[in-house]
């Protein structure tokens, strides 16, 4: 059976937790994964280079700080008429419980600062989508820190941590983060509606959550800020009794 | 009736437990996610090497093999009391842990490091 999916074999053990992982999370067989997920995927190689070898051990000196980070792409965005030099794109991001115990540890916000479309430059950043209130910041930014950080010459990441950890899960478990991707045009000229048709937000902007595993993470529970806690899943409780 | 116990236990030899090649021990051990069927979400790495343990457990097991006093006792019942209890098995000691970047089926990408995934040294229990 070599090469072929092993799917029987999996179900024989639901219970392990890898086993659950595999069949849980897995593309189904006949969904191979894409052969170009552009730059959110060169993002997470990157990442996994800086933090593993080539045979897949993980780096002693690496500064991850987690064992486990999502990449979340925005379900659509929807871009708004130009008002003025600014041009918005509204993204959203759907954020959802995992089966298994994790508890978030970092949330950020990785997007392209300049972009250059068509030989104009734009400068851009992101904000939360506030309603009726679409001037306010981050609550983070609001005491002067933390400030986004540069990672390369092309993305930046921002930590929105505890603009995250502000929302309430609805009664189904779900929670939907909205932000604003604005960009204002550096150099006149054209509408910069023509520029940006056809540009996709998947390339532009999207979420890293960094996870810990719960029960290694038992001890430093209690030195975690409060809000954090909500983020433990379902079954963290069974965990953490376990754990005790 | 320890003492009794010792007398009777003899040293190691090679007659009982084998060439000391076939002695449990860890062998270096590749595959390909191709190869588990897991290829089709795992993006990196490609290879993963598990290793595994492999070899007969001597009689009597010495310091390095980080037997527990259970298995040493079960090697003990096996020779002087009951040959129905299996001497103890080969398996697994110590492990490493493997990262694996992968696309989750609903389009997310995922960095997880999973723990216990790389056998790294073998024992006796």
């Amino acid at each position: 059976n070599i090469g072929q999916p092993s799917a029987a074999l999996l179900a024989e053990a639901p219970t392990l937790p890898l086993i659950r992982k595999l069949l849980e999370e897995a593309p189904h067989e006949q969904q191979r994964k894409p052969e170009a997920l552009g730059h959110p995927m060169q993002y997470m190689l990157e990442l996994y280079q800086r933090s593993a070898d080539a045979h897949g051990h993980p780096r002693e000196n690496r500064t991850i700080g987690a064992t486990m980070v999502r990449l979340v792409r925005p379900l659509a965005n929807v871009a708004r008429p130009v008002r003025g030099p600014w041009h918005i794109q509204t993204l959203d991001f759907s954020l959802r419980l995992n089966q298994v115990a994790y508890q978030l540890v970092r949330a950020t916000v990785v997007y392209r600062h300049q972009l250059h479309l068509a030989g104009f430059y734009l400068s851009c950043h992101v904000e939360p989508w506030v309603q009726k209130s679409p001037t306010k910041r981050f609550p983070s930014l609001e005491g002067g820190s933390p400030m986004p950080s540069l990672i390369s010459r092309a993305w930046t990441e921002m930590d929105i941590t505890q603009h995250v950890q502000q929302r309430p899960w609805n009664h189904k478990g779900l929670r939907v983060l909205r932000l604003r991707f604005m960009c204002q045009q550096q150099n006149g000229g054209e509408s910069l509606e023509l520029l940006w048709h056809g540009t996709s937000s998947l390339d532009t902007a999207f979420l890293l959550l960094y996870f810990n595993d719960t029960y290694k993470s038992v001890q430093k529970a209690k030195l975690l800020p409060k809000g954090l806690e909500e983020f433990m899943e379902k079954d963290s409780s069974l965990l953490l009794q376990r754990a005790r | 009736r320890a003492g009794n116990i010792s007398s009777k236990i003899p040293g190691p030899s090679q007659e009982h437990d084998g060439p000391k090649s076939n002695q449990c021990s860890l062998h270096h051990f590749q595959v390909s996610f191709h190869q588990l069927g897991l290829d089709h979400w795992i993006i990196a790495p490609n290879l993963y090497t598990p290793n595994y343990c492999k070899g007969a457990c001597p009689r009597v097991l010495h310091y390095g093999l980080n037997s527990p006093n259970h298995a040493v006792i079960q090697n003990l019942v096996n020779e002087l009391v009951d040959q129905s209890v299996p001497q103890p098995s080969c398996v697994p000691y110590k492990y490493v842990p493997i990262s694996i970047l992968l696309v989750e089926a609903n389009g997310s990408i995922l960095y997880k490091e999973y723990k216990d995934m790389i056998a790294q040294s073998c024992t006796c229990r």
